[in-house]
């Protein structure tokens, strides 16, 4: 179960407050996965007592026309909180804290996973949409056969392929707005011969690419296992999806970051004894 | 005592600063059987009334205190609220109405500590949270007689803080805390802060609204 509890002394709006934490949550607390189970418990408070604000200062608000920004639609547009003008400074800075506090937060219960090695963050761009690039991301993230490839260092890129091909609302969630926008005749969004797969070591050194545009690279294995031998790992993974011409730079990338660890013999040691 | 692993040390904080207003306390309840020593009751509080949201599990198992918070929130339009209340070691979850009635008397007693009893047609100022086995019945008992312990021990310095943070883990190997300072583009004179805890290790994959 997740729990997170956050207080600040930032007077805020009752009517704010709420789509202030969802807002930030879609992107943090959201994003992460252990082991893919939902719990039943999963809540994270946010508490504003307003004791730091200069007297007769006022609250933290959406400007009143704007209403929150349906979950659906959220998903699709994640850069804003409301669906029109840009709320005021003061929030949008506090909002802006809000996420970046809440990623913190976030990436430490990944590190923090039963029986978890690695801590990996999963980076998808589609030209298409964020929503696609997160499902992509989400199914990597859940899938035990790349989480077991990395707890045993084994640079299994056709594990994350295969996660990436089943992942449902790629293939099948065509009633959604940000999906028939783009016409019935692109219903499949991700084309196998179009994605590219990469390590990127966490110390900054080169890319390891394992696919480019469906064609599988000569990987240098003794690399792959230099970079799985770190804690941290990042998987980059380009769909190629928009309709521009191959090998035109698109303008636009819609970026998707998950973060998730390696599933190790540890987790079913403490998960098949845990009521006791 | 638990022992925080070597290579995890690193993440939990020596100092932080921390927002003005609220102070924490916990307590031992021994909530589940085995844990005979650790606090496991974690109450954080706002010394004045305050602005709350929260963010819920879509599960649609709503666990009772998952239940019994959103209902306060949405009662209470968000404001008015003290803090909460959290037990790790017993989830409450899939314990029908009892567990609805523990979940309710966990806040009602919090609220007490503060003196100012609404009457049960008034929301519980107090949300709640619980971590722990899924499908037992909370020892209630145990509970309310910590409550009171949690809050004489309430207090604002980074130890209390950590100690919250531990209170509130189950099969966690380090606490998690985090504190920031930060100030606002229209008044930057003014120094604020933002502090929090989390807790989770395992049965993670949020998906909240």
């Amino acid at each position: 179960t997740l729990l997170g509890i956050i207080c600040t002394d930032v007077k805020i709006a009752p009517s704010a407050v709420d789509s202030m934490l969802r807002y930030a949550t879609n992107r943090t607390f959201n994003c992460i996965s252990i082991d893919g189970d939902t719990s039943t418990n999963d809540t994270v408070t946010l508490f504003a007592n307003g004791a730091a604000a200069p007297e007769g200062i006022q609250p933290l608000n959406l400007p009143p026309s704007l209403k929150p920004a349906p979950e659906a639609k959220n998903a699709a547009s994640p850069s804003s909180p409301v669906q029109k003008d840009p709320p005021n400074r003061d929030t949008q800075a506090f909002t802006a804290v809000l996420s970046s506090f809440m990623t913190d937060l976030a990436k430490l219960v990944v590190r923090d996973g039963e029986g978890a090695t690695k801590f990996v963050t999963i980076r998808v761009r589609s030209d298409i949409s964020y929503f696609v690039a997160k499902r992509a991301a989400v199914s990597i993230a859940r899938s035990a056969l790349v989480k077991t490839a990395l707890y045993g260092k084994d640079a299994n890129w056709g594990r994350i392929l295969c996660a990436i091909g089943y992942a449902p609302s790629i293939m099948h969630d065509t009633g959604l707005p940000i999906i028939r926008s783009i016409g019935e005749g692109h219903a499949r969004l991700v084309e196998p011969e179009r994605m590219s797969v990469s390590f990127v070591p966490a110390d900054g050194s080169e890319e390891l690419k394992l696919v480019v545009r469906g064609e599988p690279e000569v990987v240098d294995e003794g690399r792959a296992k230099e970079i799985l031998e770190m804690e941290d790992l990042e998987i980059l993974v380009r769909l190629d999806d928009g309709p521009a011409p191959e090998g035109r730079e698109r303008k636009t990338q819609h970026e998707a970051v998950f973060w998730t660890c390696d599933f190790s013999h540890e987790y079913v040691t403490i998960n098949g004894d845990y009521r006791t | 005592e638990r022992t925080i692993p070597a290579a995890k040390q690193k993440y939990v904080p020596t100092a932080g600063s921390y927002p003005k207003g609220f102070l924490v306390g916990t307590s031992h309840a021994g909530v589940k059987a085995s844990n005979t020593s650790n606090d496991d009751i974690t109450m954080v509080v706002s010394d004045r009334p305050c602005t709350a949201g929260g963010v819920f599990t879509k599960n649609i198992f709503k666990a009772a205190p998952v239940q019994v918070s959103r209902r306060s929130l949405k009662q209470m339009a968000n404001e008015g609220f003290r803090g909460v209340i959290v037990n790790s070691g017993c989830a409450n979850a899939v314990t029908g109405k009892l567990g609805l009635e523990h979940a309710h008397i966990m806040a009602r007693e919090t609220d007490q500590c503060f003196g100012d009893v609404p009457g049960d047609e008034v929301p519980p100022r107090t949300l709640i949270m619980s971590t722990g086995v899924i499908g037992q019945r909370l020892p209630i008992d145990k509970i309310t007689a910590a409550i009171p312990k949690a809050h004489g021990a309430l207090g604002s310095s980074h130890e209390h803080w950590l100690n919250a943070a531990k209170a509130i883990c189950t099969t966690d190997t380090f606490p998690k805390l985090l504190s920031r300072t930060f100030r606002l583009p229209s008044h930057p004179d003014t120094e604020y802060s933002i502090a929090g805890m989390t807790k989770g290790a395992g049965m993670i994959h949020p998906n909240m609204a």
